[in-house]
């Protein structure tokens, strides 16, 4: 483990922390879309099917028990509480899953490293975490006013991805024959998503300004 | 090989 990927994971887990703790204590979700909660719920449950039987190291397990559970809990939070359901911007969270989810499904059938259900839905796991983002981003910008925790959420979201092109990178001059196309394209494209983001993450923090998305 | 190390990312 180098310390790209170790703060990768961190930021990731510190996202995900930040997004239950507003959902948990201010209960609202409020500028949280659904769409991409549940599309992450489906990338970690069908990215994680090796999780009982192919054991890495505790490390691996527990966080894998941790971005399950987070994912699906803030998923019933936003669909089953009684108070933070209230707040769901159904009306602005309109972005399609299938529209998402068929295409990642017909790549991970083309592309693969082996024709098996595993590596099929694993692949399948990576071409969605790239573009499950997309809901969010959207609704993002149809809000017009994005409170710091969701700001927040959506900028170590982009910062965990980051550190793992650097993780990669590190790993590629490091390991011998560290060589993975599907993961690292997936990984890629699913960074530059976030670069318009970041542009005006950074804008309004230098401007000390409320950060807003252009229409 | 390529997919042990590959299945130990998250």
């Amino acid at each position: 483990m180098n310390i790209f990927r170790l703060a990768g994971d961190m930021t990731h887990l510190a996202s995900v922390l930040v997004l239950l703790l507003k959902i948990h204590t201010i209960k609202s979700c409020a500028g949280v879309s659904l769409k991409t909660q549940e599309l992450y719920a489906l990338v970690f449950a069908t990215r994680y099917l090796d999780i009982f039987t192919d054991f890495i190291s505790l490390y691996n397990t527990v966080m894998k028990l941790i971005f399950l559970g987070s994912s699906f809990s803030i998923v019933w939070y936003i669909r089953r509480h009684k108070i933070v359901r209230r707040s769901y911007d159904k009306d602005q969270d309109t972005f399609r899953h299938y529209f998402l989810v068929l295409p990642c499904l017909l790549l991970a059938l083309v592309i693969h490293e082996k024709f098996t259900f595993r590596e099929v839905m694993w692949a399948f796991s990576l071409y969605l975490e790239a573009v499950a983002i997309l809901p969010q981003l959207v609704l993002l910008q149809r809000t017009r006013n994005i409170d710091n925790l969701t700001g927040q959420y959506v900028f170590l979201l982009g910062a965990y991805r980051a550190l793992y092109i650097l993780n990669w990178i590190y790993r590629y001059f490091t390991e011998p024959h560290f060589v993975h196309w599907i993961t690292w394209i997936a990984g890629l494209v699913q960074t530059l998503l976030y670069a318009d983001f970041f542009y005006y993450y950074f804008e309004s923090w230098k401007n000390n300004v409320k950060l807003q998305l252009p229409a | 090989t390529s997919e042990s190390i590959l299945k130990d990312e998250l």
